[in-house]
């Protein structure tokens, strides 16, 4: 299964 | 980091700190919608739950910190300072915004990149952040006229969210596999709430007058 993205955005 | 994000950030914070500087220099939050601010510091503690969890950069963390603490101290002054809270305009900001809250919510249980509390709540915020201006529109058009520094604070956090989408589409140009549906969806439907306050305020620009919103 595919980790959503660390949100690296403020 | 690119040159749009660092614009978007920077207009972000000029705006919260025209804000301060508002209610700091006039001792009146006239015009300021408690109700928006309320959910920004909501918006803010949410999304920033990972400050305890994943460590982007020092900049990320400092900017997470200053966001959470300004709104926070926005909403105390409205709220407790003895004199700001005296021009809070209560009778005009009766904006039922808890129905945002839910509404957020409920959708971020639906449409969220995982099922986890932390991803849950991030959709959350997201959502809550898109919507969030809504009692501030609505106040400045129900009181007509709107002070310059209300106005400009409002601008810069319009302009917050268009460098934004300049900033996804630089990063789906530049990076490869980038995508930012949730994020760039509600990136646009934030920018859009604002077109016709920056209609507004860019022809009293550019007559150089006050800022007047019909009724």
């Amino acid at each position: 299964t595919e980790q959503p993205e660390v949100h690296d955005e403020l | 980091m690119n040159v749009f994000r660092l614009a978007g950030d920077m207009t972000h914070l000029l705006s919260i700190l025209l804000l301060l500087l508002k209610i700091y220099a006039t001792k009146s939050c006239s015009g300021v919608s408690r109700k928006t601010q309320e959910l920004y510091a909501i918006v803010f503690i949410f999304r920033y739950l990972d400050l305890f969890t994943d460590f982007i950069s020092v900049y990320n963390t400092f900017m997470k910190v200053v966001f959470i603490a300004s709104s926070l101290a926005i909403v105390w002054c409205m709220r407790f300072h003895p004199v700001v809270r005296r021009s809070y305009d209560r009778e005009l900001d009766t904006f039922r915004y808890f129905f945002l809250v839910g509404a957020s919510f409920a959708l971020a249980l639906i449409w969220h990149e995982k099922f986890s509390v932390q991803e849950v709540f991030w959709a959350f915020s997201i959502y809550l952040e898109a919507v969030a201006i809504l009692p501030q529109l609505v106040l400045l058009q129900r009181s007509g006229n709107v002070d310059n520094l209300t106005g400009q604070y409002v601008f810069f956090l319009g302009a917050y969210r268009a460098f934004y989408i300049l900033n996804w589409i630089y990063r789906y140009l530049t990076e490869p596999r980038f995508t930012r549906w949730i994020a760039g969806t509600s990136g646009v439907v934030q920018t859009a709430l604002y077109a016709d306050f920056f209609y507004y305020y860019f022809i009293s620009w550019k007559n150089n007058s006050k800022l007047k919103l019909p009724a």
